[in-house]
C-alpha cells in the first residue's frame, strides 16, 4: 500500500514540476511527505519556489500565487487521470494579465484531454473557448445565449 | 465521459426550461454579476447528488425551487445527459441521462434514463466515470485558494482518496 | 441606549439605501431588527432586493451581488463617520464590467470624504486613482514606482 | 487625519527601506501577482497595532521579518506618518509618527514621534482618529464577502460597536 503511494507521489510530482514550471515560467513545486519514512505518519506539503524567490510556505504566499499552486495540483492529478470533467467557477479572480494569459494556455492544453466548463468575467479565458454561453437576466430570471467558436472542435454542441 | 447537455427547470434563477448543449473541449460560461453562473454549477452538482445543500449555497434542499413559480407549480429539476460512447458507464447506451427533481414538500427523485432509480445507483455510476458532487474537480467561486490552504493531513486523505 | 442605538440605526438605513440604489441603479437594500420590539434580542438582518428581482436572504446571491451589498454598507456606515482611512484590498475581484464603473465612481465620491488606500487589478478603478503605486518585485524583493495622476488633488504626495 | 507616509524596513518582501508618500485622496495600489501589494497592508496593520499575527497571514510575528535578511540584520520596523493638521489625535503637533519594530526573537517595541511608547498608548491615540487594525474599514483580500454573510447577530454587535 505504502509503495502504491509513493509510486503516485512520484507520478504527481513529476506532473507537478511540469505543470507549476509551464505556468511560472521557470518556478518549481513539489509535494513532500512530513514524515518520509512512514508517510502514514505525517501529511503531505506542497512546497512552492516561484521564479526569483526561495522555496516557501504557501501560506505567506499571495492570492494570485495561491491560485496559480492551487491550479497546478489540480491539473497535474488531471494528467496522471485525464479522461474527466472539470467544472472550474471564477478560479481566475485574483490572477494578472500575464498568468491570466498562462492559464488560458492551460485550460486550452487540458481540454484535449478533458471537458471544460469554465465560469469566467475575462476576455482572455473566453477568447480560447470551443464555445461560449452568455447568461443574463431578464426579469430576474435567466437566459442563455451560446455561440460556438471553434467548428472542429465542436461534435454536438 | 463528457456532459452533453443539462436541462434545467425551476432550479434558482431558471424558471423555464433551459435545454444547454455542451462541447467535449472548453466551454466558457459568462455574463453580469447575478445573472445565473453559478446557478448552473449548483444545478450540475444538484443533478450528481450532492447530499449537503450548503454547497449548492442554501440551507435547505427546497429553497433551490424557483420562487417565482406560482403555487401547484413549485418543483424543480435537473437533467445530465453524459455521452458514453467508451462505455464506461456499466450501461448499453451510447448516452446517460441522470434527473433529480424536487418538490415543495422537500420529496426527491432520482431518475437514470427515465426510469426511477436511487441516489446510491447514480453516485456508483458516476464515479466510475470519475463524476461526483464533491471531487477536487468541481472548484466553486472563491473556493480555489483554499485547495492551496490544504492543511498536509487533508492533503494527504485527498491524495489517498484519489489513488 | 436603545433609542440611540435605533436612531444611528434609521440614519444609517437611509444612507444604505441611497448607496445601494445608486450602486445597482434602483436596487433597495435596508438593515431590519430580527425582534422589532426589542432589538438587543436578536440580531440585524441585511435585506437586499436587486434590481427586477424580489427581496432575497443575501445567503443565495451571487459573488458579485454580495460585492455590492458588503461595500454599500461600508460606504453607508462611512458615510456616517466619514473622516477615516479605508483600506480596500482587491474588492472588485468578483465585480463585472459595469459595477466596476459604479465602483470606481463610488470610490471616486468617498476619497472627498476620507483617505482611501485601495489595491486593484482593474484599469477602471485605477483610472480614477488621485495616486497610483505601482510595486513590481525584482531578485524577489518588492520595488515601489509612484505616479501623481491628480495634480490638484495632490497635497503632499 | 490620514496617512501621509509608510516607510517600511525588512517587512516580508520589503527588504530595504521603503517610503511610500500616499496623498489625501484616492491612492490606488496596482502590480503583478506576488510583487507585495498585499504586504504593504499587512505593514500598516502591523503598524496599528494589530495582536493576531493571522490577520497578517502568519504563525508567529517573528516570521514577518525579511527571510532574505543576514543574521544578525533581521530585523524589520513599519512607521506611520499621520497627517494631525486637524489635532483629533490629542499632541500638538502636525504630524504624529508611530512606529513598530520586531527582532528576531520576536521583542517589538513601540514609539510616538520617535519616544518608547506601549501598545495601548498607540490604539488609544488611534481610535480616536477612528484607525484600527481591526475595524470594517480594512477589507483584506477575500474577505468582502464575509461582510455580506455576517450573521444577523454579529451585525448588530459590529453596529453596537461602532457607536
Ligand atoms: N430559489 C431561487 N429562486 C429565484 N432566484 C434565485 C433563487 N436562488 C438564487 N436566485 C438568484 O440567482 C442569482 C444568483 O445567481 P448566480 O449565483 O448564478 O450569479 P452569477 O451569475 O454566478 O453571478 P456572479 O458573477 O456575481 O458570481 C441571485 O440574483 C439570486 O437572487
Ligand atoms: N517574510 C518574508 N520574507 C520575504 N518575502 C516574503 C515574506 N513573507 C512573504 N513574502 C513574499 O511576499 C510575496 C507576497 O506578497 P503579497 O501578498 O503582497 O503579493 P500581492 O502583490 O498582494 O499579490 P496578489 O496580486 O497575488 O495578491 C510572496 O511572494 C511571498 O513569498
Ligand atoms: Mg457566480
Ligand atoms: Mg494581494
Amino acid at each position: 500500500k505504502k509503495r502504491v503511494f509513493m509510486e503516485f507521489l512520484d507520478r504527481l510530482n513529476s506532473k507537478l514540476r511540469e505543470v507549476f514550471s509551464k505556468f511560472t515560467s521557470g518556478g518549481d513545486a513539489w509535494l513532500e511527505p512530513e514524515d518520509k519514512t512512514n508517510i502514514f505518519n505525517g501529511g503531505i506539503d506542497l512546497i512552492t519556489a516561484f521564479p526569483g524567490k526561495p522555496r516557501r510556505s504557501l501560506s505567506i504566499a499571495s492570492g494570485g500565487e495561491k491560485t496559480i499552486a492551487a491550479l497546478s495540483f489540480v491539473f497535474a492529478l488531471s494528467k496522471l487521470n485525464p479522461t474527466t470533467v472539470y467544472i472550474l467557477d471564477e478560479v481566475d479572480a485574483h490572477l494578472d494579465p500575464v498568468n491570466l494569459e498562462r492559464l488560458a494556455s492551460a485550460l486550452k492544453d487540458l481540454s484535449n484531454e478533458s471537458q471544460i466548463i469554465v465560469i469566467s468575467l475575462k476576455d482572455v479565458i473566453a477568447s480560447k473557448a470551443d464555445k461560449i454561453y452568455g447568461i443574463y437576466s431578464k426579469g430576474g430570471l435567466s437566459k442563455v445565449v451560446a455561440a460556438v467558436m471553434n467548428v472542429e472542435a465542436i461534435s454536438n454542441g | 465521459v463528457y456532459i452533453k447537455r443539462i436541462e434545467i427547470k425551476g432550479f434558482k434563477s431558471f424558471k423555464n426550461r433551459t435545454v444547454i448543449n455542451l462541447c467535449k473541449g472548453l466551454n466558457v460560461i459568462t455574463g453580469p454579476n447575478g445573472s445565473g453562473k453559478s446557478n448552473i454549477v449548483d444545478a450540475i452538482r444538484f443533478a450528481l447528488g450532492e447530499l449537503n445543500p450548503r454547497m449548492l449555497r442554501v440551507e435547505r434542499f427546497s429553497e433551490l425551487i424557483c420562487d417565482n413559480l406560482d403555487a401547484g407549480s413549485r418543483r424543480a429539476y435537473v437533467k445530465i445527459v453524459l455521452d458514453n460512447s467508451d462505455r464506461k458507464i456499466p450501461i448499453d447506451s451510447g448516452e446517460v441521462e441522470i434527473q433529480r427533481s424536487i418538490d415543495e414538500k422537500g420529496r426527491m427523485t432520482y431518475k437514470i434514463n427515465g426510469r426511477r432509480s436511487s441516489r446510491e445507483a447514480i453516485v456508483d455510476m458516476l464515479s466510475v466515470a470519475g463524476l461526483s458532487p464533491s471531487a477536487i474537480n468541481i472548484i466553486m467561486q472563491g473556493a480555489v485558494t483554499r485547495i492551496a490552504d490544504l492543511t498536509p493531513k487533508r492533503r494527504r486523505e485527498l491524495l489517498e482518496e484519489i489513488i
